[in-house]
């Protein structure tokens, strides 16, 4: 483990419970894209379906946990408890167009031919485009709310750290997974103009806002 | 499983 993954995973966790608040507190999951949330809901199911049968270290089946409750939590208040408050006139990205190809190249490209190997690469293809709807989302309304910016920013980090960390750990390992790197770095790049908008906006106490 | 099969990242 070294400090950039450690980063990563805690700008991971810090986003799914800065989401999971937010719409707690404000009773509202206004500006949030219900999609991308179902997606990253089965992103996780689909990657940590060695929960029980693999056991790693305490630190990655708590965190496996965790990740899973605080994504099903999430999209229950979205489609259960506030679904009053969930925008589904602009939250309407097709996500089939993601599940679709992520799981056909998860079947030609992947490590292993068994079916937990090909769920886990299901689940990298489909986490580098998950955020696709929120990001279509925000660019339909125009604006995101400041605290959706915070999350948006410590989620796009999270891959970004964990670029940093494959880096290293090439440097200092020679490990390398090269289904891991090109979908972290897609998935990176698709947060590059939200980062330049949240460090160029946000950061200087404006709304985030994009332009007309 | 053998190495690589086996990710121990999140």
């Amino acid at each position: 483990m070294n400090v950039f993954r450690f980063l990563g995973d805690l700008s991971h966790l810090v986003a799914i419970v800065i989401l999971l608040l937010k719409i707690w507190k404000t009773r509202s999951c206004s500006g949030i894209s219900g999609r991308s949330q179902i997606l990253f809901a089965i992103v996780f199911t689909t990657r940590y379906l060695d929960l029980f049968s693999n056991f790693i270290s305490v630190y990655n089946t708590s965190m496996k946990i965790v990740y899973i409750t605080c994504s099903y939590a999430t999209v229950y208040l979205i489609y259960g408890k506030f679904k009053a408050t969930y925008d589904f006139n602009h939250d309407t990205f097709r996500i089939e167009f993601l599940l679709v190809p992520s799981a056909i190249l998860a079947f030609l490209v992947n490590h292993d031919f068994s079916p937990l190997e090909i769920l886990w690469t299901f689940s990298i293809y489909l986490e580098s485009v998950a955020i696709l709807p929120q990001l279509f989302l925000v660019s339909k309304t125009g604006e995101a709310e400041t605290i959706t910016s915070h999350y948006l920013f410590a989620l796009g980090s999270y891959r970004l750290l964990y670029l940093l960390n494959w880096l290293w750990r090439y440097f200092s390992q020679g490990f390398y997974d090269l289904i891991a790197l090109l979908s972290g770095i897609l998935q990176t790049v698709l947060y590059c103009d939200f980062f330049y908008l949240y460090i160029s906006k946000v950061l200087k106490g404006k709304k985030l806002s994009l332009p007309a | 499983a053998d190495g690589d099969a086996l990710h121990d990242e999140l």
